[in-house]
């Protein structure tokens, strides 16, 4: 094999026209990768401000983006992520999905609110803010 | 092929109910409604409810739960982590009926005049465990009263009147129940714990509540005890109880500070027991050995 080795080597690494920042650049800086994502909402856009009176702003946020072939130390991904990546990007079957961008951590949020009786309750609900996204 | 014939009976069962609301499908196959399940907040989120009509709460209620929110929660409603109590809910209900009546002749003070009180705990669901409840009083603040004084609340249970029943209404359960507190012109609001005496009526799912309350307070050391009603004119109180939401829905704060504590501890999603019981709390005490 030692003639398929020297004529590999000979190729060049990089295309000339590419200069070697760009090539770099699409590892270094992923665009549009897998993150948390802020979407504040106020109550009175969901005509709920009529019965809750607290917080007044609600930011849920949520996870988007592409899951990069590194999920395991990015991410926290179970192996069983990259094999689903690979299976995807060899195409081994068309019907397997890119692995999906999904939150893995919540904070609870506390809500005031005015029930019909006119009772007022002070309540903490568990999974209301996604804190951190993972790839699945 | 079984998930093949599965989704086939599923797209089947949706062709049959085509109307059928999304959330609906959260429901037991049985058909029986069981919305008691989904959390308030949950509920309205399915099926938008949140416009049903709803009766005004008291002003000042509602002034007194929003100095309570911003106490307990963020101006984004995260929960604040420094606080160590256990009650994931408040719940404030102010009374419906209230009549002046005489009541029985107490030994010191002779005839005490009270006031009888009904409240309805129907919002309180049977998950919800209560762990402290006080009546909540705050003054009229035209009225002039000293610096402070020492006062004594009576309370008595009584039986809630209900027409339809045949036996004669029973002599009220006397809730041999004094609880002393101070009243000071800077507070605004007083608190008089009266868990005691609720703690079995909201264990035994008791929909509504009828106390009769009078007051006898003293301004000084040197005076008899004055025999007030509403001593200061005191507002109509509002009852306030404390409880722990023991579902999956509700945050439950002391599961958060225990796993907070050792990350090593933080339970996977194959629901481990909430507390280290038995062998696994002793494998924790050698673990550190086997680490030298």
């Amino acid at each position: 094999g030692r003639e398929t080795v020297t004529s590999a080597l000979k190729k060049p690494l990089v295309p000339a026209s590419l200069n070697l920042s760009e090539y770099f650049k699409q590892f270094l800086f992923p665009q549009n990768e897998c993150e948390l994502h802020d979407f504040r909402l106020s109550f009175s856009q969901l005509k709920w401000d009529n019965w809750i009176v607290a917080p007044h702003r609600y930011n849920p946020r949520y996870c988007k983006g592409e899951c990069p072939r590194a999920v395991g130390h990015r991410y926290g991904s179970p192996v069983h992520t990259m094999v689903q990546n690979i299976i995807y990007e060899k195409q081994l079957d068309s019907s397997v999905p890119r692995p999906s961008c999904v939150p893995a951590k919540y904070s609870p949020l506390s809500v005031l609110t005015i029930e019909p009786d006119g009772s007022i309750a002070y309540k903490e609900y568990e999974d209301m803010i996604a804190t951190k996204c993972t790839c699945r | 092929s079984l998930a093949s014939r599965g989704g086939a009976q599923m797209a089947a069962s949706a062709e049959l109910e085509p109307e059928a609301e999304p959330w609906s499908w959260l429901q037991p196959p049985d058909g029986r409604d069981r919305s008691g399940l989904l959390p308030p907040l949950f509920k309205v989120l399915c099926d938008g409810q949140g416009g049903l009509p709803r009766l005004q709460p008291d002003s000042r209620a509602l002034r007194y739960m929003k100095r309570l929110y911003k106490a307990y929660a963020t101006k984004e409603g995260i929960p604040k982590s420094n606080r160590s109590h256990l009650y994931n809910t408040v719940r404030l209900f102010t009374p419906h009926i209230q009549h002046k009546e005489q009541a029985s002749v107490d030994q010191v003070t002779g005839p005490v005049p009270s006031v009888d009180l009904l409240f309805n705990l129907d919002r309180v669901t049977a998950v919800e465990h209560l762990l402290k409840s006080v009546l909540l009083y705050t003054f009229n603040t035209s009225a002039s009263f000293p610096s402070a004084a020492q006062c004594v609340c009576h309370l008595v249970l009584r039986e809630p009147e209900s027409s339809a029943s045949k036996t004669p209404p029973r002599a009220p359960r006397s809730g041999t129940f004094t609880a002393p507190f101070e009243l000071k012109k800077k507070y605004k609001w007083v608190e008089v714990d009266v868990t005691a005496l609720l703690q079995p009526l909201v264990a035994s799912d008791k929909r509504s509540v009828h106390v009769s309350v009078a007051f006898t307070c003293v301004k000084d050391k040197l005076q008899r005890p004055s025999v007030q009603d509403s001593p200061f004119n005191l507002v109509r109180p509002s009852l306030l109880l404390y409880l722990n939401d023991t579902s999956a829905q509700a945050h439950h704060r002391w599961y958060s500070l225990h796993y907070k504590r050792s990350p090593s501890q933080v339970p996977d999603q194959r629901g481990l027991p909430a507390c280290p019981v038995g062998e696994e709390a002793a494998q924790r005490v050698r673990s550190p050995r086997h680490r030298r």
